[in-house]
């Protein structure tokens, strides 16, 4: 009892700007086992959409989990999922746990 | 003693 139960939440972001605007840091063997989200930019997509948070935890991608996968595969996954044309968002399952 | 292993700090990337 008292332990926090990690709850995860899923965030749709639209592609309302031209960029998406989140720095990621982490992936499999660093020390941030999943990108965690550093910073949010001013005018992107994130802060458009307004319910992304710097210090939250990446978990999934568009349903594609992000555990055990290095820092560039997984940036590069969320770069494709915004590139994408089949969809005009992305849908990110993120924690604050860490 | 504690064997602590020691992970690199992670790159950053701006998307």
């Amino acid at each position: 009892p008292g332990l926090l139960e990690p709850t995860s939440c899923l965030v749709r972001v639209p592609k309302s700007a031209s960029t998406l605007g989140i720095a990621i840091e982490g992936g499999a063997n660093t020390r941030q086992p999943l990108p965690r989200i550093v910073t949010i930019q001013r005018g992107g997509s994130a802060h458009n959409c307004g319910q992304l948070k710097v210090g939250q935890v990446i978990l999934e991608v568009n349903g594609v989990s992000l555990r055990g996968r290095e820092h560039r595969e997984a940036a590069r996954l969320i770069a494709e999922a915004f590139k994408t044309k089949e969809k005009d968002y992305i849908d990110f399952l993120v924690t604050e746990f860490n | 003693r504690e064997k602590r292993l020691t992970l690199p700090p992670s790159e950053i990337t701006l998307l």
